[in-house]
């Protein structure tokens, strides 16, 4: 494992720590989209269905396991705590998602490595990753601002998609065999998602304002 | 590592 996949994978894990302490520590979601951290909590789920069958290291399965614990606890605070329910946007979080869900099925349907229950799950997981922040990008737009915390978490997020580009085109020139262009054509999608984001992020930082989003 | 279907990474 190369340093820029280890921070991408701490990054990726700082964002979804912050969100979760976020929510804690407030007892509150506004400003979050339950339908993006459904898709996560989805896309984590149907990734790591080899958890028990394919060994990699200690590492990988550890992290696994933290990622599909907490991706589900924000999903089960935004619907399930008594209090930080009702702070959830649900009039603003109208993205139909599951067509997300539909279209991925779709794709990994016709393109994957092989056709078996994991390869294929593997696939929808990484179009599903590509696409989730989707219904968050909208969700900020409508409510006009982001709050510090929301804005940290997408920032996390973002750097994480940084890292794997770099951990990709350093592995492309150190490894002999890596191929692996259904992840990094999808990451790449997925970063495009968030430049948009973090012009709008950078912006506002630069100027000292609140982030907007235009409509 | 790095094969396609070795998925290595998270």
């Amino acid at each position: 494992m190369n340093i820029f996949r280890f921070a991408g994978d701490m990054t990726h894990l700082i964002s979804i720590l912050v969100l979760l302490l976020k929510i804690y520590a407030t007892k509150s979601c506004a400003g979050i989209s339950l339908k993006t951290q459904e898709l996560y909590a989805l896309v984590f789920v149907t990734r790591y269905l080899d958890l028990f069958t394919d060994f990699i290291s200690v590492y990988n399965s550890v992290m696994k396991v933290v990622f599909i614990l907490t991706s589900s606890a924000i999903v089960w605070c935004m619907r399930r705590h008594r209090i930080v329910k009702r702070s959830y946007d649900q009039a603003l979080d109208t993205f139909r998602h599951l067509f997300l869900v539909l279209g991925c099925l779709v794709l990994a349907l016709i393109v994957h490595d092989k056709f078996t229950f994991q390869e294929v799950f593997w696939a929808f997981s990484i179009y599903l990753e590509a696409v989730a922040i989707l219904p968050q990008l909208v969700l900020l737009q409508r409510s006009g601002n982001v709050d510090n915390l929301t804005g940290q978490y997408v920032f996390f997020l973002g750097a994480y998609r940084a890292f794997y580009i770099l951990n990709w085109i350093y592995r492309y020139l150190t490894e002999q065999h890596f191929r692996l262009w259904i992840s990094c054509i999808s990451g790449l999608v997925q970063t495009a998602l968030y430049a948009d984001f973090f012009y709008y992020y950078y912006i506002s930082w630069k100027n000292n304002s609140k982030l907007q989003l235009p409509s | 590592g790095g094969n396609v279907s070795e998925h290595d990474e998270l």
